[in-house]
C-alpha cells in the first residue's frame, strides 16, 4: 500500500546521506500512481503532488532522522487538509422546519440515505418528516414509505401525478402544521448534464429554501466525481456531501476531489444497506483508507 | 484533442491524460501507451491524428473478446440472471431486456429474486406490467433461492421462452451475501442440469477502478458470462472496463444508455471507444 511504499522509498534514501530533489521526484511519482489507482481525480493529484513536493524538499524532511516517516506524515497531513480536518455537522440553523434536500446521480443511495438520516436525527431528539419527491422511478414513493415505517418517521407523499416542486411545497405546509422540525426531501436520481432535471432541483430549492443541499455520491465513483460535483454545485450551491457504500472495498479517492473542487465538506458516511449503517464522516478514516 | 500536426511527446501526453480521465487506470494506460509507441514506430507514422487512430484500434482489439451476443438455450426457457453491487441498474436492465424479448414475440417470466430491499418487488412488478411479463414473487424477506427455484418451475410449466431473474444488490466484501449468490447459482444448475445461460454482471460506468475488483470477485462466486455497462449516458466513460476485459476475458454484452425501456444497446467496441475519445 501507499504508506508502506513511501516508508520503503524514503528509508532507502537515508543511507545516501543527502537527499536530493531527484530522490523526492521518484517518491512523488509513486504517490501520484497510488492516488490515481485510488480514483483521486487526476487534476487534484497534480496539485496535491506539487504541494507535497514543496514540503518534501524542505528541511522538515531533509534534516529528519527518519525521512520516510516524515513523508508519510506529510502525505497524511495534506490529505486531511484536502478533506477538511475536522468533521462538520449538519446545519439545522434558523427557523423550523429545516429543509434538507438530497440530490445526486441515479443509484447513488439517496432514498436509502434519506431513511438513515431521518433515523439519525430522530435519535437526536428531532422530529423529522420524509418527503417522497421522486415521481419517476418505479416504486420510489413506496420505497421511501417502507423505509419511513421501518425507522418510525412519517412520509409525506402525493403519488406520482403531482410535480416534485408541488410535492415539496405542500410538504412544507404539512411539516409546519404537524410541527416537524426537519424536512428531508428525497429527489429522483439525475445526470448533472440534464438541463430540465437540474432546473427542477433549482425550483425545489427556490420553493423550500433548504439549509442543506447534500450531494449523495457513491464512494466508488471514478474520475467523473469532479464533473458531477461541479455540475450540481454550479446549479444549486451544494452545502455538503454524503459518501455512500463505504462498506465496499473501493478506495474512495473521489472524496479527495469533492472538497478540493467545491470547498464543501463531506458530512456523512453510508456504511451498509441497513438504516443504522450511517455516521458522521471522519476525514482521518478516509485518509487512512486511501493511504492503505 | 486535435491530434493534428507532427508527433511529439505532447501527442502522447494528451492521449495518456485522456485515458486516465476516462478511468482506464494507470496500469492499463501504461500498457496501451507502450503498445501505441511500438506500433507508431513500426508503421513509421508521422501525423498526430494517425496516433489517435492507432490507439483506437488497439483499444477496440482489447475489447473484442468472447461472444458479445446474448446466448439462448437450445431447450426453453433461456435463463438470464442479473447480478452486481448495489444500485448499478440490475432491475432496470432486466426490465429493458424483458421489453426487448417481448418485442421479439417471446414469452417472458421474471423472477423477483431481490427479497430484501425496500419495494424491490414492487419495482419489478411495474416492469413486468410494462412489458407483459409474468412475475414470480414471494413475500418480502423470503428466501431468494426459493423464488428462483419457483420461477424455474413456473417458466417450464408456462412454456416461457425466457426467464429473467433479478437478484439483490450486494457488496463482494460481504461473504454471507456472496454465499447466498453462490447458492442461487447452484440451485439453477441443479434444477436444469446446467448453469444459467447468461449470468450478467451489471456494472455502473461511473465507477472507478473498483469495477475490476467487482468483476474478479463476482466471477469467482458465480459463472459470469457477460457484463452490462450501465449509465454510459453519464459524463463517465467506463474506461475501467478495458482492464476488466483484458484481465478476465469476460465479454461486455450490453450498454445501458438511459432510464427508459428502449435504452439498451448491444455492445459495440467502436461505438464505445469513440465515446471515450469524445
Ligand atoms: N452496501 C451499501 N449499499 C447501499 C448504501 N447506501 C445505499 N445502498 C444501496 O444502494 C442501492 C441504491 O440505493 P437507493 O437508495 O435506491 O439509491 P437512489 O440514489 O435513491 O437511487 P435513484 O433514486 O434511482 O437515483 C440500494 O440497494 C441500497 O440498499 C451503503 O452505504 N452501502
Ligand atoms: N442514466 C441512467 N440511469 C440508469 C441506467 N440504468 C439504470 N439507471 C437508473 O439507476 C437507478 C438504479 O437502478 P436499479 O435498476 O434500481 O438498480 P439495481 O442494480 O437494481 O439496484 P439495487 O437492486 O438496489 O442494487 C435507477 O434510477 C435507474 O433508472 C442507465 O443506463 N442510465
Ligand atoms: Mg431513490
Ligand atoms: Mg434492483
Amino acid at each position: 500500500n501507499l504508506s508502506d511504499k513511501l516508508q520503503t522509498a524514503f528509508n532507502r534514501l537515508r543511507g545516501k546521506g543527502k537527499v536530493t530533489e531527484q530522490d523526492v521526484t521518484e517518491v512523488l511519482r509513486e504517490v501520484r500512481l497510488a492516488l490515481l489507482e485510488a480514483d483521486v481525480n487526476y487534476k487534484v493529484v497534480k496539485d496535491f503532488v506539487a504541494r507535497l513536493k514543496e514540503r518534501a524538499i524542505g528541511a522538515e524532511v531533509m534534516e529528519n532522522l527518519n525521512p520516510g516517516q516524515q513523508v508519510v506524515k506529510i502525505v497524511f497531513d495534506e490529505m486531511m487538509k484536502l478533506l477538511g480536518e475536522t468533521a462538520v455537522p449538519i446545519n439545522l440553523e434558523g427557523a423550523s422546519p429545516h429543509v434538507v434536500m438530497l440530490v445526486g446521480l441515479q443509484g447513488a443511495g439517496k432514498t436509502t440515505t434519506a431513511g438513515k438520516l431521518a433515523l439519525h436525527l430522530k435519535k437526536r431528539g428531532r422530529k423529522p418528516m420524509l418527503v417522497a419527491a421522486d415521481v419517476y422511478r418505479p416504486a420510489a414513493v413506496k420505497q421511501l414509505e417502507v423505509l419511513g415505517s421501518q425507522v418510525g418517521v412519517p412520509v409525506f407523499s402525493q403519488g406520482t401525478d403531482i410535480s416534485p416542486v408541488q410535492i415539496a411545497r405542500n410538504s412544507y405546509m404539512e411539516a409546519v402544521k404537524n410541527r416537524n422540525d426537519v424536512l428531508i426531501i428525497d429527489t429522483a436520481g439525475r445526470l448533472q448534464i440534464n438541463e430540465e432535471l437540474m432546473n427542477e432541483l433549482q425550483a425545489i430549492k427556490a420553493s423550500t429554501n433548504p439549509v442543506e443541499i447534500l450531494l449523495v455520491l457513491n464512494a466508488m465513483t471514478g474520475q467523473a466525481a469532479v464533473e458531477v460535483a461541479e455540475g450540481f454545485n454550479e446549479r444549486l450551491d451544494v452545502t455538503g456531501f454524503i459518501l455512500t457504500q463505504l462498506d465496499s472495498d473501493a478506495r474512495g479517492g473521489a472524496a479527495l476531489s469533492l472538497r478540493a473542487v467545491t470547498d464543501r465538506p463531506i458530512k456523512f458516511a453510508g456504511l451498509g444497506e441497513k438504516m443504522d449503517a450511517f455516521e458522521p464522516f471522519h476525514p482521518d478514516r478516509l485518509a487512512g483508507r486511501i493511504l492503505g | 484533442l486535435t491530434g493534428r500536426g507532427t508527433i511529439d511527446e505532447e501527442t502522447y501526453e494528451e492521449l495518456e491524460d485522456m485515458l486516465i480521465q476516462a478511468d482506464v487506470g494507470v496500469n492499463t494506460t501504461m500498457k496501451l501507451m507502450t503498445r501505441l509507441r511500438e506500433t507508431v514506430s513500426e508503421r513509421r507514422l508521422e501525423l498526430g491524428e494517425d496516433v489517435s487512430d492507432v490507439l483506437k484500434e488497439i483499444m477496440i482489439e482489447m475489447l473484442s473478446t468472447g461472444d458479445h451476443a446474448l446466448r439462448s438455450s437450445p431447450t426453453p426457457p433461456t435463463v438470464v440472471m442479473m447480478v452486481g453491487v448495489n444500485g448499478t441498474g440490475k432491475t432496470t436492465t432486466l426490465g429493458k431486456l424483458a421489453h426487448r424479448y417481448q418485442s421479439e414475440g417471446k414469452r417472458v417470466v421474471v423472477a423477483a429474486g431481490d427479497t430484501f430491499r425496500a419495494a424491490a418487488i414492487e419495482q419489478l412488478e411495474i416492469w413486468a406490467q410494462r412489458t407483459g411479463s409474468h412475475i414470480i414473487k414471494h413475500q418480502a424477506g423470503s428466501d431468494p433461492a426459493a423464488v428462483i427455484y419457483d420461477s424455474l418451475q413456473a417458466a417450464k410449466a408456462r412454456g416461457a421462452d425466457v426467464l429473467l431473474a433479478d437478484t439483490a444488490g450486494r457488496q463482494h466484501t460481504k461473504s454471507n451475501l456472496m454465499d447466498e449468490l453462490n447458492k442461487i447459482g447452484r440451485i439453477v444448475e441443479r434444477e436444469r442440469g446446467r448453469p444459467a445461460d447468461e449470468v450478467l454482471l451489471v456494472l455502473d460506468s461511473t465507477t472507478g477502478q473498483n469495477l475490476v475488483q467487482q468483476a474478479k470477485e463476482f466471477s469467482r462466486i458465480i459463472p459470469v458470462t457477460g457484463v452490462v455497462l450501465t449509465k454510459i449516458d453519464s459524463t463517465a466513460k467506463g474506461g475501467a472496463a478495458l482492464t476488466l476485459v483484458e484481465e478476465l476475458k469476460i465479454p461486455i454484452k450490453l450498454l445501458g444508455t438511459g432510464e427508459k425501456m428502449d435504452q439498451l444497446r448491444p455492445f459495440d467496441a467502436l461505438w464505445f471507444v469513440d465515446q471515450l475519445f469524445e
